[in-house]
């Protein structure tokens, strides 16, 4: 059955920002996502898991020039939830996989994350859309998995 | 601006699988979709924020009527793997903004998380590419998130 990834991008200019062990109600993402675009901060990825014990974590990229800009705004939110934790980290990248129709994309999900594997490269977060599989990795790793990824699928490296 | 959505679109036929506290290690999640893919269970979402203390988190969403094959492929791998925990969950829908160019998309996420917020629906998981943010819900709700997202994009009710 053939794999149907047209695409291959890196994106090296993302930073990653993570917000942790917040309330796990109605209102608390819809906060934190109206005061970044109140500041004009854009999200590239958003990332969140199921919650535990009535507590969630909220993963989302920003431009690395946003960051400042980011934690400004997530710390007045801690405060006036009275309660969670962030983090930031720069040294990462987003590499993605496209496809049409990849509506067997549990077989692309596999081999992209089998070569990753293969070569020591950690899969940070993950995000997918029917067309979209979207790994952050290490920086420092982003241009050798981008060759990895472009021979498996049988692309030319642009 | 203006907010480009497209399309609202609900998924009632999907499951969560939550499989946590697995090692944040190269090849797990490989061995996790390879082992999916192998049994022809698709997979619709796949969410995974950063690890903390070499462990993570990865929730996935199958068709409800794979979770029994999914959960035994899941378990066999805990084993494997000597550590971990499953958890699953029929009862969720999956809603979603679809929109072109959605470059600003943190404004489409903050005002589809607050119609949510406004009207108690818990956002349980979150994720988002750039044409498109999902999110999972109580299954009940999910009619309700429909109409409310559709209203709020000025699309209408199909
Ligand atoms: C954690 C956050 O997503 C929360 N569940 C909300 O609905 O806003
Ligand atoms: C948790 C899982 O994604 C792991 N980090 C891996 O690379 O496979």
């Amino acid at each position: 059955e053939k794999l149907l990834v047209t695409a291959v991008t890196l994106k090296k200019d993302e930073a990653r920002v993570t917000v942790s062990d917040i309330p796990d109600r109605p209102g608390i993402a819809a906060d934190l996502f109206a005061a970044l675009g109140d500041v004009s901060i854009n999200v590239d990825m958003i990332v969140q898991s199921t919650g535990k014990d009535n507590l969630n974590t909220i993963s989302f990229t920003v431009l690395k020039n946003d960051v400042l800009k980011a934690e400004k705004v997530v710390k007045e939110l801690l405060t006036s939830w009275g309660a969670g934790g962030a983090s930031v980290d720069k040294n990462i990248a987003i590499i993605s996989a496209v496809g049409v129709g990849m509506k067997s994309h549990v077989g692309i999900a596999a081999r992209m994350f089998k070569v990753l594997a293969e070569n020591g490269i950690n899969i940070e977060m993950i995000s997918t859309s029917e067309i979209k599989i979207s790994c952050v990795i290490r920086d420092d790793k982003s241009e050798e998995a981008l060759k990895l990824i472009y021979s498996i699928f049988g692309l030319e490296n642009a």
